[in-house]
Protein backbone atom coordinates (compact mmCIF):
# COMPACT_ATOMS: atom_id res chain seq x y z
CA UNK A 1 0.00 0.00 0.00
CA UNK A 2 1.16 3.91 -0.48
CA UNK A 3 -0.08 7.04 0.58
CA UNK A 4 -0.07 10.05 -1.74
CA UNK A 5 -0.06 13.39 -0.45
CA UNK A 6 -0.62 16.46 -3.18
CA UNK A 7 -0.85 19.75 -1.70
CA UNK A 8 -0.42 23.69 -2.42
CA UNK A 9 2.54 25.51 -0.30
CA UNK A 10 4.55 29.02 -0.54
CA UNK A 11 6.29 28.21 -3.53
CA UNK A 12 9.95 27.83 -2.49
CA UNK A 13 12.13 30.33 -4.89
CA UNK A 14 12.34 32.38 -1.32
CA UNK A 15 13.92 29.37 0.82
CA UNK A 16 16.89 31.37 1.65
CA UNK A 17 14.42 34.00 3.35
CA UNK A 18 12.40 31.22 5.13
CA UNK A 19 9.34 32.12 3.57
CA UNK A 20 8.66 28.77 0.85
CA UNK A 21 8.22 25.41 1.14
CA UNK A 22 11.63 23.16 2.20
CA UNK A 23 11.55 19.03 1.96
CA UNK A 24 13.39 17.81 5.44
CA UNK A 25 13.35 13.97 3.68
CA UNK A 26 15.13 12.38 1.48
CA UNK A 27 14.76 9.35 -1.09
CA UNK A 28 14.38 5.58 0.00
CA UNK A 29 14.32 7.59 3.58
CA UNK A 30 12.67 5.54 6.16
CA UNK A 31 9.72 7.60 7.79
CA UNK A 32 7.63 7.44 11.12
CA UNK A 33 4.38 8.45 11.96
CA UNK A 34 4.71 12.20 12.87
CA UNK A 35 8.19 12.78 11.43
CA UNK A 36 8.43 16.03 9.83
CA UNK A 37 8.87 15.61 5.49
CA UNK A 38 9.23 19.14 5.08
CA UNK A 39 8.08 22.83 6.51
CA UNK A 40 6.98 25.94 5.56
CA UNK B 1 1.15 -53.18 -33.80
CA UNK B 2 -0.62 -54.97 -32.43
CA UNK B 3 1.85 -56.63 -29.72
CA UNK B 4 3.10 -53.51 -28.74
CA UNK B 5 -0.22 -52.49 -28.01
CA UNK B 6 -0.90 -55.64 -25.87
CA UNK B 7 2.48 -55.73 -24.70
CA UNK B 8 3.57 -52.03 -23.73
CA UNK B 9 3.56 -51.56 -20.11
CA UNK B 10 1.18 -48.02 -19.24
CA UNK B 11 3.00 -45.73 -16.61
CA UNK B 12 0.82 -43.19 -15.63
CA UNK B 13 2.93 -39.87 -14.02
CA UNK B 14 1.25 -36.56 -12.78
CA UNK B 15 1.15 -33.27 -14.86
CA UNK B 16 3.94 -31.27 -13.62
CA UNK B 17 2.91 -28.13 -11.57
CA UNK B 18 4.75 -25.81 -14.37
CA UNK B 19 2.86 -27.00 -16.85
CA UNK B 20 -0.51 -26.73 -15.53
CA UNK B 21 0.26 -23.29 -14.69
CA UNK B 22 0.79 -21.85 -17.99
CA UNK B 23 -1.81 -23.79 -19.58
CA UNK B 24 -3.92 -21.93 -16.73
CA UNK B 25 -1.84 -19.02 -17.71
CA UNK B 26 -2.32 -19.24 -21.55
CA UNK B 27 -6.30 -20.02 -20.85
CA UNK B 28 -6.53 -16.16 -18.93
CA UNK B 29 -4.92 -15.09 -21.81
CA UNK B 30 -6.84 -16.50 -24.27
CA UNK B 31 -9.94 -15.43 -22.08
CA UNK B 32 -8.76 -11.76 -21.68
CA UNK B 33 -7.82 -11.20 -25.77
CA UNK B 34 -11.64 -12.56 -26.50
CA UNK B 35 -12.94 -9.95 -23.99
CA UNK B 36 -10.73 -6.78 -25.17
CA UNK B 37 -11.99 -7.86 -28.44
CA UNK B 38 -15.22 -7.68 -27.68
CA UNK B 39 -15.22 -4.29 -25.75
CA UNK B 40 -13.80 -2.94 -28.65
CA UNK B 41 -16.92 -3.89 -30.71
CA UNK B 42 -19.07 -3.25 -28.05
CA UNK B 43 -17.44 0.56 -27.81
CA UNK B 44 -18.07 0.84 -31.74
CA UNK B 45 -21.33 -0.11 -32.09
CA UNK B 46 -21.63 2.84 -28.53
CA UNK B 47 -22.92 6.29 -29.00
CA UNK B 48 -20.28 8.96 -29.41
CA UNK B 49 -20.78 10.01 -25.39
CA UNK B 50 -20.90 6.66 -24.20
CA UNK B 51 -17.83 5.60 -26.48
CA UNK B 52 -15.85 8.57 -24.57
CA UNK B 53 -16.54 7.23 -20.82
CA UNK B 54 -16.01 3.45 -21.81
CA UNK B 55 -12.53 5.10 -22.83
CA UNK B 56 -11.84 6.64 -20.02
CA UNK B 57 -11.41 3.37 -17.87
CA UNK B 58 -7.48 3.20 -17.90
CA UNK B 59 -5.77 0.32 -18.86
CA UNK B 60 -2.53 -1.03 -18.07
CA UNK B 61 0.39 -1.29 -20.81
CA UNK B 62 3.52 -2.20 -19.95
CA UNK B 63 6.20 -5.41 -20.40
CA UNK B 64 4.62 -8.84 -20.90
CA UNK B 65 4.54 -9.88 -16.53
CA UNK B 66 2.50 -6.92 -16.78
CA UNK B 67 -0.07 -7.51 -19.53
CA UNK B 68 -0.13 -11.32 -17.59
CA UNK B 69 -0.71 -9.67 -14.02
CA UNK B 70 -3.62 -7.38 -15.99
CA UNK B 71 -4.84 -11.45 -16.90
CA UNK B 72 -5.29 -11.96 -12.71
CA UNK B 73 -8.35 -11.88 -10.93
CA UNK B 74 -6.40 -9.39 -8.27
CA UNK B 75 -9.66 -8.16 -7.00
CA UNK B 76 -10.60 -11.99 -5.93
CA UNK B 77 -7.36 -12.77 -4.79
CA UNK B 78 -7.33 -10.24 -2.31
CA UNK B 79 -10.55 -11.05 -0.82
CA UNK B 80 -9.61 -14.83 -0.61
CA UNK B 81 -6.74 -13.50 1.14
CA UNK B 82 -8.32 -11.59 3.30
CA UNK B 83 -10.90 -14.50 4.36
CA UNK B 84 -8.17 -16.42 4.84
CA UNK B 85 -6.66 -13.90 7.38
CA UNK B 86 -9.20 -13.90 9.07
CA UNK B 87 -9.33 -16.86 10.04
CA UNK B 88 -8.42 -17.85 13.63
CA UNK B 89 -4.70 -19.38 14.31
CA UNK B 90 -4.79 -22.38 17.29
CA UNK B 91 -3.84 -20.65 20.32
CA UNK B 92 -0.29 -22.29 20.14
CA UNK B 93 0.51 -21.56 16.91
CA UNK B 94 0.20 -17.59 17.33
CA UNK B 95 3.10 -16.69 18.87
CA UNK B 96 5.50 -18.36 16.96
CA UNK B 97 3.78 -17.87 13.63
CA UNK B 98 3.48 -13.77 14.85
CA UNK B 99 7.19 -14.26 15.40
CA UNK B 100 8.43 -15.39 12.15
CA UNK B 101 5.78 -13.04 10.31
CA UNK B 102 8.13 -10.26 12.33
CA UNK B 103 11.07 -11.73 11.38
CA UNK B 104 10.56 -12.03 7.95
CA UNK B 105 8.77 -8.48 7.28
CA UNK B 106 10.64 -6.54 10.24
CA UNK B 107 7.86 -5.90 12.63
CA UNK B 108 9.09 -3.91 15.86
CA UNK B 109 6.92 -6.13 18.56
CA UNK B 110 8.21 -3.84 20.95
CA UNK B 111 6.16 -0.97 19.66
CA UNK B 112 2.41 -3.03 19.68
CA UNK B 113 0.36 -1.79 22.26
CA UNK B 114 -0.94 -4.96 22.89
CA UNK B 115 2.15 -7.04 23.47
CA UNK B 116 0.73 -10.13 24.18
CA UNK B 117 0.71 -12.20 20.44
CA UNK B 118 -1.89 -14.91 21.82
CA UNK B 119 -4.76 -12.10 21.93
CA UNK B 120 -4.33 -11.36 18.32
CA UNK B 121 -6.81 -14.16 16.93
CA UNK B 122 -5.43 -14.07 13.08
CA UNK B 123 -3.48 -12.37 10.95
CA UNK B 124 -5.69 -9.61 9.86
CA UNK B 125 -5.99 -8.35 13.71
CA UNK B 126 -2.10 -8.21 13.98
CA UNK B 127 -1.70 -6.65 10.66
CA UNK B 128 -4.09 -3.44 12.05
CA UNK B 129 -2.37 -3.48 15.16
CA UNK B 130 -2.09 -0.57 17.58
CA UNK B 131 1.04 1.14 18.63
CA UNK B 132 1.51 2.18 22.64
CA UNK B 133 0.97 5.61 22.80
CA UNK B 134 3.87 7.53 23.27
CA UNK B 135 6.15 6.07 20.63
CA UNK B 136 5.18 8.05 17.87
CA UNK B 137 5.45 11.50 19.06
CA UNK B 138 4.98 14.29 16.78
CA UNK B 139 7.29 16.70 15.51
CA UNK B 140 7.02 19.83 17.61
CA UNK B 141 7.26 22.42 15.05
CA UNK B 142 3.97 23.46 14.19
CA UNK B 143 4.54 24.67 10.70
CA UNK B 144 5.66 21.01 9.83
CA UNK B 145 4.28 18.83 7.54
CA UNK B 146 4.22 15.61 8.98
CA UNK B 147 4.09 11.78 8.10
CA UNK B 148 1.42 10.33 7.91
CA UNK B 149 2.73 6.87 8.15
CA UNK B 150 5.25 4.72 8.74
CA UNK B 151 7.05 3.57 5.81
CA UNK B 152 9.44 4.75 2.74
CA UNK B 153 10.17 8.05 0.44
CA UNK B 154 9.77 6.62 -3.01
CA UNK B 155 9.56 10.41 -4.66
CA UNK B 156 8.66 13.46 -3.75
CA UNK B 157 8.82 17.09 -5.16
CA UNK B 158 7.49 19.47 -7.71
CA UNK B 159 4.37 18.56 -9.73
CA UNK B 160 5.30 20.53 -13.43
CA UNK B 161 2.94 20.89 -15.90
CA UNK B 162 -0.03 19.02 -13.50
CA UNK B 163 2.51 16.04 -14.06
CA UNK B 164 3.39 13.07 -10.41
CA UNK B 165 6.62 11.79 -11.37
CA UNK B 166 6.97 8.21 -10.75
CA UNK B 167 10.12 6.37 -9.96
CA UNK B 168 12.28 6.00 -13.01
CA UNK B 169 10.92 8.86 -14.50
CA UNK B 170 7.88 7.45 -15.66
CA UNK B 171 4.60 10.51 -14.89
CA UNK B 172 1.28 10.42 -14.48
CA UNK B 173 -0.87 13.14 -14.61
CA UNK B 174 -3.02 14.51 -11.85
CA UNK B 175 -6.26 14.67 -13.24
CA UNK B 176 -5.71 11.06 -14.10
CA UNK B 177 -4.57 10.27 -9.99
CA UNK B 178 -7.31 12.41 -8.39
CA UNK B 179 -10.38 12.86 -11.47
CA UNK B 180 -11.04 15.98 -12.88
CA UNK B 181 -13.53 18.91 -11.88
CA UNK B 182 -15.79 16.95 -13.82
CA UNK B 183 -19.80 17.55 -12.52
CA UNK B 184 -20.87 14.55 -10.72
CA UNK B 185 -23.88 13.07 -11.14
CA UNK B 186 -26.40 12.54 -8.60
CA UNK B 187 -26.11 9.31 -9.11
CA UNK B 188 -22.93 8.76 -7.99
CA UNK B 189 -22.45 11.74 -5.47
CA UNK B 190 -23.64 11.51 -2.16
CA UNK B 191 -23.61 13.43 1.25
CA UNK B 192 -21.82 11.34 3.95
CA UNK B 193 -22.81 12.42 7.41
CA UNK B 194 -20.65 12.40 9.76
CA UNK B 195 -20.09 13.12 13.68
CA UNK B 196 -19.63 17.03 14.38
CA UNK B 197 -16.07 17.42 14.37
CA UNK B 198 -14.37 18.10 17.67
CA UNK B 199 -10.76 18.12 18.48
CA UNK B 200 -9.23 15.33 20.87
CA UNK B 201 -6.81 17.06 23.55
CA UNK B 202 -4.24 15.01 25.31
CA UNK B 203 -3.69 17.10 28.93
CA UNK B 204 0.53 16.56 29.06
CA UNK B 205 0.42 15.94 32.99
CA UNK B 206 -2.91 13.56 32.88
CA UNK B 207 -3.83 10.34 31.23
CA UNK B 208 -6.67 11.78 30.62
CA UNK B 209 -8.64 13.79 27.20
CA UNK B 210 -11.19 16.00 26.97
CA UNK B 211 -12.76 18.08 24.21
CA UNK B 212 -11.63 21.67 23.33
CA UNK B 213 -13.36 24.57 21.27
CA UNK B 214 -11.83 25.28 18.44
CA UNK B 215 -10.01 28.83 19.90
CA UNK B 216 -8.61 26.41 22.68
CA UNK B 217 -7.06 24.22 20.17
CA UNK B 218 -5.30 26.75 18.28
CA UNK B 219 -4.09 27.83 21.05
CA UNK B 220 -2.40 24.95 22.75
CA UNK B 221 -0.58 24.24 19.28
CA UNK B 222 0.29 27.61 18.87
CA UNK B 223 -1.41 27.93 15.87
CA UNK B 224 -2.72 31.99 14.71
CA UNK B 225 -5.81 30.99 13.50
CA UNK B 226 -8.83 28.24 14.07
CA UNK B 227 -9.91 26.25 11.49
CA UNK B 228 -13.67 28.19 11.43
CA UNK B 229 -11.90 31.22 10.22
CA UNK B 230 -9.51 29.47 7.75
CA UNK B 231 -11.88 28.11 5.73
CA UNK B 232 -14.57 30.61 6.16
CA UNK B 233 -12.07 33.01 4.89
CA UNK B 234 -12.37 35.54 7.27
CA UNK B 235 -9.22 35.21 8.82
CA UNK B 236 -6.33 36.90 7.02
CA UNK B 237 -2.63 35.60 7.90
CA UNK B 238 -0.33 37.63 8.89
CA UNK B 239 2.50 35.97 7.98
CA UNK B 240 1.12 34.92 4.35
CA UNK B 241 1.95 37.90 2.56
CA UNK B 242 3.34 36.75 -0.03
CA UNK B 243 0.07 35.37 -2.00
CA UNK B 244 -0.46 38.83 -3.22
CA UNK B 245 2.91 40.53 -4.40
CA UNK B 246 2.28 44.38 -3.99
CA UNK B 247 4.49 45.25 -6.42
CA UNK B 248 1.90 43.53 -9.11
CA UNK B 249 -0.68 46.01 -8.51
CA UNK B 250 -1.77 47.76 -11.26
CA UNK B 251 -4.73 49.37 -12.48
CA UNK B 252 -8.52 47.86 -12.48
CA UNK B 253 -8.50 47.68 -16.49
CA UNK B 254 -5.00 45.93 -17.03
CA UNK B 255 -4.92 43.64 -13.69
CA UNK B 256 -8.26 41.96 -15.45
CA UNK B 257 -6.75 41.51 -18.28
CA UNK B 258 -3.90 40.01 -16.89
CA UNK B 259 -5.79 37.69 -14.87
CA UNK B 260 -8.38 37.11 -18.21
CA UNK B 261 -5.07 36.22 -19.51
CA UNK B 262 -3.31 33.48 -17.07
CA UNK B 263 -6.96 32.25 -16.80
CA UNK B 264 -6.17 30.57 -20.02
CA UNK B 265 -3.24 28.95 -18.60
CA UNK B 266 -5.78 28.16 -15.96
CA UNK B 267 -6.79 24.50 -17.39
CA UNK B 268 -7.08 22.36 -14.25
CA UNK B 269 -9.12 22.26 -11.20
CA UNK B 270 -6.02 21.70 -9.09
CA UNK B 271 -3.83 24.40 -10.11
CA UNK B 272 -2.65 27.02 -7.76
CA UNK B 273 -4.85 30.40 -8.58
CA UNK B 274 -2.52 32.18 -11.29
CA UNK B 275 -2.48 35.16 -8.46
CA UNK B 276 -0.93 33.72 -5.69
CA UNK B 277 2.76 32.46 -5.00
CA UNK B 278 2.62 29.04 -4.34
CA UNK B 279 3.11 25.76 -5.97
CA UNK B 280 1.73 22.03 -5.99
CA UNK B 281 4.27 19.90 -4.16
CA UNK B 282 4.11 15.51 -3.77
CA UNK B 283 5.24 12.75 -1.82
CA UNK B 284 4.79 9.16 -2.27
CA UNK B 285 5.16 6.83 1.07
CA UNK B 286 5.63 3.24 0.66
CA UNK B 287 4.36 1.22 3.47
CA UNK B 288 6.04 -2.47 3.62
CA UNK B 289 4.36 -5.86 4.78
CA UNK B 290 5.84 -5.42 8.12
CA UNK B 291 4.92 -1.84 9.05
CA UNK B 292 2.31 -0.31 11.24
CA UNK B 293 -0.77 -0.12 9.17
CA UNK B 294 -2.65 2.76 10.02
CA UNK B 295 -2.36 6.40 8.79
CA UNK B 296 -2.83 10.26 10.22
CA UNK B 297 -3.13 13.14 9.16
CA UNK B 298 -0.15 14.85 8.39
CA UNK B 299 -1.49 18.50 9.31
CA UNK B 300 -4.69 20.60 10.57
CA UNK B 301 -6.71 20.66 7.17
CA UNK B 302 -10.62 20.04 6.36
CA UNK B 303 -11.80 17.06 4.28
CA UNK B 304 -14.50 18.39 1.78
CA UNK B 305 -14.96 15.86 0.03
CA UNK B 306 -13.29 11.66 -1.14
CA UNK B 307 -13.83 9.94 -4.60
CA UNK B 308 -13.47 6.34 -4.90
CA UNK B 309 -12.01 4.63 -7.39
CA UNK B 310 -12.36 1.46 -7.61
CA UNK B 311 -9.79 0.41 -10.31
CA UNK B 312 -7.92 -2.69 -9.63
CA UNK B 313 -5.61 -4.05 -7.05
CA UNK B 314 -2.09 -4.51 -8.65
CA UNK B 315 0.84 -4.96 -5.74
CA UNK B 316 2.58 -1.04 -5.25
CA UNK B 317 5.88 -2.86 -4.42
CA UNK B 318 8.93 -0.55 -5.82
CA UNK B 319 9.44 -2.98 -8.89
CA UNK B 320 6.11 -2.85 -10.08
CA UNK B 321 5.76 1.13 -9.51
CA UNK B 322 9.30 1.23 -11.94
CA UNK B 323 7.45 -1.47 -14.88
CA UNK B 324 3.73 -0.61 -14.96
CA UNK B 325 3.20 3.39 -15.52
CA UNK B 326 0.75 4.94 -13.66
CA UNK B 327 0.26 2.50 -11.73
CA UNK B 328 -1.44 4.59 -9.02
CA UNK B 329 -3.96 5.65 -11.52
CA UNK B 330 -5.18 2.24 -12.13
CA UNK B 331 -5.25 1.03 -8.36
CA UNK B 332 -8.07 0.95 -6.19
CA UNK B 333 -8.20 3.72 -4.44
CA UNK B 334 -9.78 7.01 -1.95
CA UNK B 335 -8.90 10.41 -2.82
CA UNK B 336 -9.39 12.44 0.20
CA UNK B 337 -9.66 16.59 -1.30
CA UNK B 338 -9.83 19.31 1.02
CA UNK B 339 -7.95 22.56 2.20
CA UNK B 340 -5.09 23.67 4.81
CA UNK B 341 -3.73 26.79 5.82
CA UNK B 342 -2.08 27.01 2.14
CA UNK B 343 -4.87 26.05 -0.03
CA UNK B 344 -5.57 23.28 -1.96
CA UNK B 345 -4.66 19.34 0.38
CA UNK B 346 -5.26 15.78 -1.34
CA UNK B 347 -4.67 12.38 0.74
CA UNK B 348 -4.88 9.43 -1.43
CA UNK B 349 -4.47 6.33 0.31
CA UNK B 350 -3.53 3.77 -2.34
CA UNK B 351 -5.05 -0.09 -1.90
CA UNK B 352 -2.65 -2.97 -3.73
CA UNK B 353 -3.53 -7.14 -3.71
CA UNK B 354 -2.49 -7.80 -0.58
CA UNK B 355 -4.00 -5.03 1.31
CA UNK B 356 -6.91 -4.60 -0.32
CA UNK B 357 -9.60 -2.55 2.16
CA UNK B 358 -8.88 1.58 2.78
CA UNK B 359 -11.21 2.16 5.60
CA UNK B 360 -11.88 5.41 6.77
CA UNK B 361 -12.16 6.38 10.31
CA UNK B 362 -14.83 8.97 9.57
CA UNK B 363 -16.22 7.80 6.29
CA UNK B 364 -19.01 4.64 7.39
CA UNK B 365 -20.44 4.42 3.98
CA UNK B 366 -17.51 3.62 1.92
CA UNK B 367 -16.87 0.46 0.80
CA UNK B 368 -13.86 -0.80 -1.03
CA UNK B 369 -12.07 -3.79 -2.28
CA UNK B 370 -15.90 -5.18 -2.32
CA UNK B 371 -18.13 -7.30 -4.58
CA UNK B 372 -20.40 -4.47 -5.19
CA UNK B 373 -18.41 -1.76 -5.87
CA UNK B 374 -17.88 -2.82 -9.31
CA UNK B 375 -21.39 -3.70 -10.40
CA UNK B 376 -22.14 -0.37 -8.57
CA UNK B 377 -19.69 1.84 -10.64
CA UNK B 378 -20.81 0.01 -13.64
CA UNK B 379 -24.79 1.10 -12.78
CA UNK B 380 -23.60 4.73 -12.16
CA UNK B 381 -21.67 4.94 -15.15
CA UNK B 382 -24.54 3.17 -16.89
CA UNK B 383 -26.84 5.76 -15.12
CA UNK B 384 -24.75 8.94 -16.15
CA UNK B 385 -24.56 7.74 -19.71
CA UNK B 386 -28.23 7.54 -19.80
CA UNK B 387 -28.65 11.40 -18.28
CA UNK B 388 -26.33 12.72 -21.32
CA UNK B 389 -23.32 12.89 -18.43
CA UNK B 390 -19.92 11.84 -18.64
CA UNK B 391 -19.57 8.98 -15.92
CA UNK B 392 -16.47 10.61 -14.00
CA UNK B 393 -14.56 7.07 -13.36
CA UNK B 394 -15.04 7.81 -9.55
CA UNK B 395 -18.00 7.89 -6.80
CA UNK B 396 -18.04 11.03 -4.41
CA UNK B 397 -19.11 12.03 -1.48
CA UNK B 398 -19.52 15.10 0.14
CA UNK B 399 -18.73 15.84 3.97
CA UNK B 400 -20.46 19.48 3.32
CA UNK B 401 -22.81 18.31 6.40
CA UNK B 402 -20.07 17.57 9.24
CA UNK B 403 -20.71 20.77 10.90
CA UNK B 404 -22.43 24.08 11.54
CA UNK B 405 -19.78 26.28 10.47
CA UNK B 406 -17.47 24.13 9.09
CA UNK B 407 -17.37 22.76 5.43
CA UNK B 408 -16.20 19.58 5.61
CA UNK B 409 -14.53 17.04 8.57
CA UNK B 410 -11.58 18.86 10.17
CA UNK B 411 -8.94 16.47 11.23
CA UNK B 412 -6.02 17.57 13.94
CA UNK B 413 -2.09 16.78 13.84
CA UNK B 414 -1.21 13.57 14.14
CA UNK B 415 -4.99 12.09 14.56
CA UNK B 416 -6.18 8.80 13.34
CA UNK B 417 -7.46 8.85 10.08
CA UNK B 418 -7.77 4.93 8.89
CA UNK B 419 -5.64 2.41 7.46
CA UNK B 420 -5.60 -0.76 4.95
CA UNK B 421 -6.93 -4.32 5.86
CA UNK B 422 -6.30 -7.41 4.40
CA UNK B 423 -8.20 -8.42 2.32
Amino acid sequence: SSIVLVFEAPHDVQKGAGAGWKWDIEKGQRVKVGQALGEV
Amino acid sequence: LGAAWSSTKIEWKPIPVGLGIAFLGLLQFYKSQRAEKERLEREAALPDGEEVAQRRRVRPSGPWQVQIMSTLPLKALSRVWGRFNELDIPYYLRVPGFKLYSWIFGVNLDEMAEPDLHKYPNLAAFFYRELKPGVRPLDPNPAALLSPSDGRILQFGTIENGEVEQVKGMTYSLDALLGDKSTVSSAVQAVIPVKKPHHIVQHPDKDSESMATDEEFAKMNGLSYTLPSLLSGRHKFPDHKDVIDASTHSTSSSEAKVKEELAKGQTAWWMPKPISNTALYYVVIYLAPGDYHRFHSPTPWVVESRRHFAGELYSVSPYLQRTLPGLFTLNERVVLLGRWRWGFFSYTPVGATNVGSIKINFDAELRTNSLTTDTAADRAAALAAKNGETYPGFAEATYSHASDTLMGHALQRGEEMGGFQLG
